[in-house]
């Protein structure tokens, strides 16, 4: 069975597009079929996999307008990993979408034929709460929270539970939180062991025994195009998302 | 005269609203009066003056709607600057803009009854190319891009530079770029040196001189709800907030 994990958080720079290309990475280590979709206008997910999307005839824009999904699927470098890419005209489509019907169900309706293929289909979000992330959350049977450990971060997070409840309420019943994830964390910074606590202290069993540190070879990685599991395995950039990827294997093995 | 100048990037957490608060409280410390206008949903500007949002009954939404502006400025502990706060209710503004006539100069409207009476107005934008920040790049005399030092937010500057110029030619032709300003910089980082370099190679006099280093002190101080200067003066931060009012005066003195 197939899962539909979306990477949200509207809050700026925690973390998503590493999370997303990271984790993708090291679910296909763990043997599992992964497909990323990169519903961000700025691509990064995209470039994260050294793909060019000037290159590209079809996105996930397409398939938002009903494009069969073959057409827009690319084989990446990283075996087991699939991506559905970005695109600029992305960044106009929330306009478009407002007249849709159906709105907030395009990227559920286009994932609904391949999702059997893959053991993880994985949502990169961009920093909003518009009509793109919405049609993330609808997708997804589970969120998962990139936080990043400081403080304008934390005070966004209540306005996304919000969100998430009315998305549970009026577009997917089913939709459950994965977990929180402490993205950036430096044990020598008093603000972040501050914020650690206090997200545990709020949301208990949500965060993630995984914290991923802030390392610097997590930055290098994007600029040689490759998740850092090729980049440098070494790493604790690279050892945190390994992690990672046994913990949501087995959360997903328990429910 | 007046100077309206928006903080803008699309890249998340690359220090916009950092910059909005501090470089707004380092013009007030050189006897500017000044009005900051927060129009992200995520209100981190109006939290980093220690307002509480939930307590307020007019904000930017407001004024967008044609509220008086004198209805939603508000005065905070820094003397010498204002503040427009912005609002839950920003959220969902964009699709209920997207049908108005003037949709892009909604803001440009609201703020000409008072940019008179002040020397700086500043914009904090949300992490978009959306509505929102298009009325503030109409409303705009000058656009300040903070850039973090980092690979995907260099890749995301030529996108912002295209939107720049489709707002010249359509919606704002006087608007011109204030300055590239390099945020969250680390000096022993080679990747934060090599982004520098590149911003500098392709931008030239654009990027300021003055440079924020990643300064600790610059993710507490939102925590106390106030801006750098009045939590530790002496601090990098506070300093190189200092300096680049600075330059700002003096650019606007030369033009
Ligand atoms: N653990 C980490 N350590 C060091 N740098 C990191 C780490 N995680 C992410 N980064 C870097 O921080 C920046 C922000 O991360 P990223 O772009 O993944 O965030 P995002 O939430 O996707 O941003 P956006 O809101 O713009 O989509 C990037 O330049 C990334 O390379
Ligand atoms: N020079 C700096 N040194 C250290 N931390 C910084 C610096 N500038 C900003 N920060 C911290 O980094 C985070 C991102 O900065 P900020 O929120 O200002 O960016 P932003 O571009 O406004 O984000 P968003 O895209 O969500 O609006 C914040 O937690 C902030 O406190
Ligand atoms: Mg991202
Ligand atoms: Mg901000």
């Amino acid at each position: 069975d197939s899962m539909i994990l979306s990477i949200a958080n509207q809050k700026g720079g925690v973390g998503k597009t590493t999370t997303a290309v990271n984790l993708g990475a090291s679910l296909g280590a763990a043997e599992k079929r992964v497909v990323l979709v990169d519903m961000d206008p700025q691509g990064n997910a995209t470039s994260g996999y050294g793909i060019d999307r000037a290159s590209l005839t079809h996105s996930v824009y397409d398939l938002l307008l009903g494009e069969a999904p073959g057409k827009v699927i690319l084989k990446t470098a990283v075996p087991q990993v699939d991506l559905i890419p970005s695109a600029m005209a992305l960044a106009g489509a929330e306009i478009e979408m407002v007249e849709m019907e159906n709105r907030e169900f395009l990227l559920r309706e286009g994932l609904a034929g391949i999702r059997e293929a893959y053991d993880f289909v994985l949502i990169d979000c961009p920093p909003s709460l518009g009509l793109l992330t919405l049609n993330a959350l609808s997708a997804a049977d589970a969120l998962l929270v990139p936080l990043q450990c400081e403080y304008y971060a934390l005070e966004g997070l209540s306005h996304l539970m919000k969100t998430v409840d009315l998305v549970r309420q009026r577009l997917n019943p089913g939709l459950i939180i994965s977990g929180i994830l402490l993205t950036m964390f430096d044990g020598r910074n008093n603000l972040a062991t501050q914020v650690a606590e206090e997200a545990r202290r709020h949301f208990g069993d949500l965060v993630y025994e995984t914290v991923v540190p802030r390392n610097v070879r997590l930055g290098e990685s994007p600029s040689h195009g490759m998740p850092i599991l090729f980049y440098d395995i070494r790493s604790k950039g690279a050892q945190s998302y390994l992690d990672l990827a046994k913990e949501v294997i087995q959360h997903v093995e328990k429910s």
